[in-house]
């Protein structure tokens, strides 16, 4: 465990946080995607599945147990508790469209054709592109209120710190895992607007607002 | 190197 995996964990951790207690507080989950929160648990339950075959560590089985747990939650506010305020009318991203693809790939590209590995690819492949949908309801409505985006900039640092976690781990520990990391360039890329209009403009006390 | 399992990243 180096600095920039523990802070990209952290700032996971912080992102998931900041969303459950917006829509908590707030009793509402407008201008979030409530299709990109179904591809987040898609996406821990494929991938944590070695939790019952296979123990890393404390830290491991907690943090894994949470991420699963609270996707679940968001999914069950989003489309049961506040059903009511979800903005499904600009939440119109085809996951299918991301899905589908994602499959194919981790079929097709994978360390080892079994099982656990191919859903564990799939996971990585869907995680890299899982925030489009929500990405898309906010060009839609054209602004984010400022704790979406205090949400999305951790979600967006998460992979980002990650980056900086291999490349260290490629020196100091002669590891690697190519799949994971251009999946994650590709996602640390797919928010690079979003964090250029976070810094010119959320940080300065301004609404994101997306030109006309 | 590179392991396949098991995965010791969230």
């Amino acid at each position: 465990m180096n600095i920039f995996r523990l802070l990209g964990d952290l700032s996971h951790l912080l992102a998931i946080i900041i969303l459950l207690l917006k829509i908590w507080n707030t009793r509402s989950c407008a201008g979030i995607s409530g299709k990109s929160q179904i591809l987040f648990a898609i996406v821990y339950t494929t991938r944590y599945l070695d939790l019952i075959t296979t123990y890393i560590s404390a830290y491991n089985t907690f943090m894994k147990i949470i991420f699963i747990a609270t996707s679940y939650a968001t999914v069950f506010l989003m489309y049961v508790k506040f059903k009511a305020t979800y903005d499904h009318n600009h939440d119109t991203f085809r996951i299918e469209f991301l899905i589908l693809p994602a499959f194919t790939l981790a079929l097709l590209i994978n360390h080892e054709f079994t099982l656990v590995e191919v859903l564990w690819t799939w996971s990585i492949y869907l995680e890299s592109v899982a925030i489009l949908p929500q990405l898309f309801l906010v060009s839609k409505t054209g602004e984010a209120e400022s704790i979406t985006s205090h949400y999305l900039f951790a979600l967006g640092s998460y992979r980002g710190l990650y980056l900086l976690n291999w490349e260290y781990r490629y020196y100091a520990e002669d590891h690697y895992d190519l799949i994971a990391i251009v999946a994650g360039l590709v996602q640390t890329v797919l928010y690079c607007d979003f964090f250029y209009l976070y810094i010119t403009k959320v940080l300065k006390g301004k609404k994101l607002q997306l030109p006309a | 190197k590179l392991d396949v399992q098991p995965k010791d990243e969230l």
